[in-house]
């Protein structure tokens, strides 16, 4: 961990805002302009992140992990991955 | 494949479209020929056909927008989302918009139209998002080179539309399982610690922190590399890898290809031109001996002299007893040899000159 800079909380925030913004866009999450923060690990979160992570054959965890944001932040359609 | 949920469909499969504008990333003639082929890659196996007009409203309409273009869809500027089409229908229905504060392209650099176009009309004929990475319709934008339709797409819209009137039915590629029994390699190779399994497209990479099998377009890392490659070897103390397709050879220093290459394997090693191509090769850390591997025997080259070793060929069942003959693959680790044949692979040690173990292709994987 010492080689990587620790994730500063701004970078983290900046990483929930997209997380929550692709799970808006492309699976179907409810926006309820709740603050992020309260939303992190609700439970609608975690279920949408579990099914975007079962989508791309990641591990499924439910977590924003490094694969997982890695995955968000590749340029993609914009057509959602499950039916509106 | 994933049909549009409620299965959305054109009744008619004569169908028109339109280019309403055009993008000043590329000459008219470019965007013209992208979504032409695009179209052409979708009705080659559906008896779908498509008409382009130049007035009027068409079937599937196509445009270059930016931001927020009134369909409640806006687009988000450069990269993220590139482009979106909508399902079969009146009006919007079936139309095609593309992100114009991205850069569309021609070739390998981001974002090549062909490539995009031919995902979106997918959309635009019924076509949901594929999970399998080696489909059109997969969400993320990777481009391999060629744009072709995967076997998954063609069954997608083929589920949808029926089979091609073509008497012989086309077929594409498939996208290998890493857990299927039957799998089996072009080629391995130990690189930077790791190690890479490479099957027509695409590279597999097991490693002990991540529990799911990475599994990607070679051209990810090698843009320049063709697909469907026969051997590959790591020079470990030079930090080099070489891959081998035919008479040609490609070297690398990570993902940066070394200067003038490709060049002939006949010229570099001093293997006779009657060996059109190899079957598999490994470098041995501990001696810097490399072993290229063509059908029934081997060859030895020495990577310090940099020159082959004289007494060669000599049968492969004479020093590697066990393997047999026409070898897929073969890479070392932690000084022992281990060798692909098939779904079969041998674990050898080359200093007592015995395999010690047989487990299917793919034990890697942990399936």
């Amino acid at each position: 961990s010492h080689s990587f800079p620790a994730a500063t909380s701004e970078t983290q925030e900046q990483d929930e805002e997209m997380v929550q913004k692709y799970l808006e866009n492309y699976y179907n999450l409810k926006s309820d302009g709740k603050q992020i923060e309260r939303r992190r690990n609700s439970g609608p979160v975690v279920e949408k992140l579990k099914q975007m992570q079962e989508f791309f054959g990641l591990e499924v965890t439910g977590k924003p992990d490094a694969e997982t944001l890695n995955k968000m932040k590749e340029p993609r359609c914009g057509v959602p991955d499950v039916a509106q | 494949f994933v049909l549009t949920p409620g299965n959305p469909q054109w009744k008619d499969t004569n169908l028109t479209y339109r280019i309403e504008n055009y993008t000043p990333d590329l000459p008219r003639a470019d965007v013209d020929h992208a979504i032409e082929n695009a179209f052409q890659l979708w009705s080659n196996v559906s008896p779908l056909t498509f008409t382009k007009v130049f007035e009027g409203q068409a079937d599937i309409m196509i445009s270059f927008v930016r931001g927020d273009h009134h369909d409640n869809s806006p687009f988000d500027g450069p990269g993220g989302n590139l482009a979106h089409a909508f399902q079969p229908g009146p009006g919007i229905g079936g139309d095609a918009h593309f992100d114009e504060d991205e850069r569309w392209t021609n070739n390998y650099l981001e974002y090549n139209l062909y490539r995009v176009a031919a995902h979106e009309l997918g959309h635009s004929l019924g076509l949901s998002h594929s999970t399998d990475i080696g489909a059109l319709m997969y969400p993320n934008y990777i481009f391999s080179g060629d744009v072709q339709l995967s076997q998954d797409d063609i069954s997608g819209i083929q589920a949808i539309y029926g089979p091609s009137p073509n008497p012989i039915q086309p077929t594409g590629p498939q996208t290998p399982q890493t857990c299927d029994n039957k799998l089996t390699f072009d080629a391995v190779t130990t690189i930077r610690g790791e190690v890479m399994f490479f099957k027509d497209r695409f590279y597999m990479r097991a490693n002990s922190f991540y529990p799911e099998v990475e599994l990607n377009f070679i051209s990810v890392f090698w843009p320049h590399l063709p697909n469907g490659l026969q051997a590959a070897y790591e020079v470990v103390d030079r930090d080099e890898i070489r891959f081998f397709k035919g008479n040609k050879y490609w070297a690398f220093q990570g993902m940066k290809m070394l200067h003038g290459y490709p060049k002939n394997i006949h010229r570099s090693f001093g293997i006779p031109t009657t060996v059109k191509s190899i079957d598999a090769a490994v470098s041995d850390e501990n001696t810097g001996k490399t072993y290229f591997f063509v059908a029934k025997k081997y060859w030895r080259y020495d990577e310090y002299k940099q020159s082959m070793d004289a007494g060669y060929p000599k049968m492969i069942a004479d020093d590697f007893p066990g393997i047999g003959n026409k070898v897929d693959a073969v890479f070392q680790k932690d000084g022992f040899f281990y060798f692909f044949l098939g779904t079969r692979q041998y674990k050898f040690d080359p200093k007592t000159k015995r395999i010690l173990s047989l487990q299917k292709a793919n034990s890697w994987f942990k399936c």
